[in-house]
């Protein structure tokens, strides 16, 4: 909340677009602001009435540079949008900057995402330190519902739930690196970072940066689903291969490789595989391992083919080790396989299991 | 013009985001005083973003402070 908790004394709410951005359709711009004072009048007793004349109590513009409030836009990029705690006169009232790009979709800044933070503010919300929130401060492209838990609990502080409310089920927060019992749904070196996937959001691990950085899927690959089974890198063609359910990308750096998402079994894999629970690429030897359940596959990255013999069983080949795997990872030698919040550190040559590690001491914890 | 070099540019950013979004006073001060305040508001953004707190204007502090973002401070009042 803001300092005093400002809020709105009256839950009868007026509000008023006074000009409209030539980026989109009138009935877009309507749509975006409606659809976004909708999300916070669904978990609290607000109405939201809209004015054609005279002054509302949320007056909303788009504007560029200095705009008349003295709190200036910069041009494209850097800042989007601002809004001013519920108040007499400029309170409420909620500023979009013109020199942006605003879309219905991913393709540039989404007008209803933008606007439902802003309103979150004119409403008396403040910026969130949780990444998946929606009044965390910066820019995430994500579809499905807005609300994290952190946000209905804020906005319910003020003005207490929806008497009529259907019950509605908020985003998980972000995972919490910490946490021990932590587990990974995947694991990728990209580029000498590694890569870890947890619910929408991943980890990026750099050899020179002592913190994890979390960041979601969607803001840095809008395209990719916000659940990853499994990922690996083949360096050698400088691409990592992403899973989800039957279907894989690839990801040069962080663009998407064109012609992907393929269906994973353009791999050799039977139909009846519907998911990849772990993948690791073996540099030594130029296989893929593919783990699904209790087997693995070893795919041959030169000749792009599924060799023979296989799927064998992870607890025969794999001595000491857990019979399911929730992600994978090899370095030097080593491959490290995740099992719930337990990691194995397996030596490839001497073919036993080495250290057994949590999971999360990976993320410095 | 003698062009900024790429450290005087990012400092100017940083200095520019943590007057905006942190409160760091503006306008000139003692040597003293602005380095300790720009090195305090650098840990309140970091303490905020979960970044490692150095106070220091680092890779991932300035690339956080370069995405696009809502223009309301992340602390304090808004005037």
């Amino acid at each position: 909340h803001f300092p005093g908790h400002l809020k709105w004394q009256n839950n009868n709410v007026t509000f008023r677009i006074l000009n409209y951005t030539p980026d989109l359709k009138k009935v877009d711009v309507d749509r975006a602001i409606r659809n976004a004072l909708n999300v916070w009048a669904d978990v609290t007793p607000l109405t939201f009435k809209k004015l054609y004349h005279g002054n509302a109590d949320i007056m909303i513009s788009f504007g560029s540079k200095e705009h008349g409030d003295y709190n200036p836009f910069d041009g494209p990029n850097g800042l989007l949008a601002h809004a001013y705690p519920p108040g007499q006169g400029i309170g409420g009232d909620t500023h979009f900057d013109e020199d942006e790009q605003w879309t219905t979709d991913s393709s540039a800044y989404n007008l209803f995402i933008v606007a439902a933070h802003e309103l979150g503010h004119a409403l008396g919300m403040s910026h969130s330190a949780d990444p998946g929130a929606l009044m965390y401060p910066v820019y995430s492209y994500a579809t499905g519902y807005p609300l994290t838990e952190d946000d209905i609990e804020g906005i319910q502080a003020l003005y207490g739930p929806n008497p009529n409310a259907r019950k509605v089920k908020p985003k998980p927060d972000a995972p919490n690196k910490c946490d021990p019992e932590l587990s990974f749904d995947a694991v990728t070196e990209l580029r000498g970072e590694t890569i870890i996937f947890k619910d929408r959001f991943y980890w990026r691990l750099h050899p020179q940066m002592p913190e994890p950085e979390q960041t979601l899927i969607k803001s840095t690959w809008p395209s990719i689903p916000n659940k990853v089974d499994a990922a690996y890198e083949n360096p050698e063609k400088d691409i990592v291969i992403i899973f989800s359910g039957i279907r894989m990308w690839a990801l040069n750096g962080y663009n998407v490789v064109d012609g992907y998402p393929k269906y994973i079994h353009k791999l050799g894999l039977p139909k009846t595989v519907r998911k990849i629970d772990a993948a690791v690429h073996i540099g030594d030897t130029g296989k893929t391992l593919l783990f699904t359940d209790e087997d693995y596959w070893s795919y041959d990255e030169a000749t792009g083919t599924m060799d023979s013999g296989y799927p064998r069983s992870i607890e025969d080949d794999f001595p000491g080790m857990d019979d399911e795997v929730d992600a994978a990872a090899y370095h030097y030698g080593y491959l490290y396989f995740f099992h719930e919040h337990i990691q194995y550190e397996y030596s490839y040559t001497s073919r036993k299991v080495i250290r057994i590690l949590r999971t999360n001491s990976i993320l410095n914890c | 013009l003698p062009l900024l070099s790429e450290d005087k540019h990012n400092y100017l950013l940083a200095e520019k985001y943590l007057r905006r979004f942190y409160g760091l006073p503006a306008g000139l001060q003692g040597r003293h005083t602005s380095s300790g305040a720009f090195q305090t508001k650098i840990k309140e953004m970091q303490g905020f973003f979960n970044l490692k707190v150095t106070g220091n204007l680092d890779d991932n502090t300035l690339e956080l402070m370069k995405q696009a973002r809502c223009g309301v401070p992340d602390i304090g009042e808004y005037n």
